[in-house]
């Protein structure tokens, strides 16, 4: 999957096995990715679990849980809010749109969670404040989740060597050296950039990795997913300066031409 | 070294007392406990400062003086009390206090800083 960190860094991991999103005091949210079936080139669907550790006299403990085509609109115990406690309101589920868009506010922190199904595809986003961000009883052993410190580096996939293979004329599939798995002879590199210029005209890392996605798996439906990505990027970052990241080696192109 | 950053969030928290009511030992206890967090995050570029180690000695102090365990829940963030917004009916006007994080910040001079996270693709 593609990952925007708390610091704003934007990766692309290889990814299998249970791997934390967020661990901290309040909240843990994790994803399960299933080892890929031998010979295919993706790894079957993620399973996401958010759980809301009990809080005072707030919420109870509550888990969340969504998979592909099960995206649902209540906790694991049926239950849309944070329990029996005085407070219980102040953590509530809300379902946007049936089975695509789900919000989860948790007041009590300060919180918003955005979960989706797009296309056939997960996707996660939260807003969270950066105490809360930081309260974990041992920085040292819980800070490495992936929100905090991203993927480590042999788990990381570089655009830029896979753009210099998928760019030549004619060849669309991957640099021998690059780690991600080529996808069916289905997506010439100009069609995946025309499909995703359709949704993401700023070229930003939002843009590469809906070409990225779209040159190794073959699925449109990858087109929405950075979009939606980016919606939610606009809708919980509240540095509007940085909506767009931009690979180090390149300034935006405002910047660049004001640079000269 | 942000020793006194610790100080003045454990004084918000206790309300500057030393010496609790009974029945609020637990939440003074559990703010021992964030005090004692802060400082050993403070541990590295404090080593020295004598305002460190006095707020060390203090902490355990006063940890002995209450019985408070070194282990147990650490305070949330403090909140303050105000109306709820106007509109959100569901919100149930006598919610706790502390069931709502953005309030906590109405009374100091910055606003919560927040950060975003996000996770897209296969």
């Amino acid at each position: 999957p593609h990952l925007r960190t708390f610091t704003d860094r934007f990766q692309t991991c290889k990814v299998q096995g249970a791997w934390p999103l967020i661990d901290n005091n309040y909240l843990n949210v994790h994803l399960t990715f299933q080892p890929p079936v031998p010979g295919s080139w993706a790894v079957s669907s993620p399973h996401l679990t958010i759980i809301f550790k009990n809080f005072q006299e707030c919420v109870d403990q509550k888990v969340y849980q969504a998979e592909m085509d099960e995206l649902p609109a209540a906790f694991a115990d049926g239950s849309k809010n944070g329990g029996d406690k005085h407070g219980a309101n102040s953590l509530k589920i809300t379902e946007k749109v049936s089975g695509q868009h789900v919000e989860i506010q948790a007041k009590y922190i300060g919180t918003t969670i955005v979960v989706r199904q797009v296309g056939g595809y997960l996707t996660f986003a939260v807003r969270m404040p950066e105490e809360v961000v930081n309260a974990v009883e041992d920085r040292d052993s819980q800070g490495l989740y992936l929100c905090l410190r991203g993927c480590p580096l042999n788990q990381q996939i570089d655009f830029q060597a896979f753009r210099a293979g998928a760019e030549s004329p004619g060849a669309h599939r991957l640099p021998a050296a690059s780690p991600a798995p080529s996808a069916p002879d289905t997506f010439p590199y100009e069609t995946a950039v025309a499909k995703c210029k359709e949704k993401l005209p700023v070229e930003d890392l939002y843009y590469q990795a809906c070409v990225f996605d779209l040159l190794t798996t073959g699925d449109v439906n990858f087109t929405l997913a950075a979009y939606y990505a980016l919606e939610d990027v606009k809708m919980l970052h509240s540095n509007k300066d940085k909506l767009h990241l931009y690979e180090r080696t390149r300034e935006p192109p405002g910047r660049a031409a004001a640079a000269g | 070294c942000k020793i006194l950053k610790c100080n003045s969030e454990f004084w918000s928290a206790t309300a500057g007392s030393h010496a609790p009511a009974p029945d609020d030992a637990p939440e003074f206890c559990a703010a021992l406990r964030t005090y004692a967090l802060c400082t050993r995050r403070t541990a590295r570029t404090c080593r020295g400062d004598l305002a460190y180690h006095s707020a060390v000695h203090g902490i355990e102090d006063l940890m002995s003086q209450h019985n408070c365990s070194k282990d147990g829940p650490t305070s949330q963030p403090h909140l303050r009390t105000l109306p709820p917004p106007p509109g959100d009916s569901q919100e149930r006007s006598d919610s706790p206090e502390i069931c709502h994080y953005e309030k906590s910040f109405h009374n100091r001079a910055a606003a919560p800083n927040y950060t975003h996270c996000g996770l897209f693709g296969d």
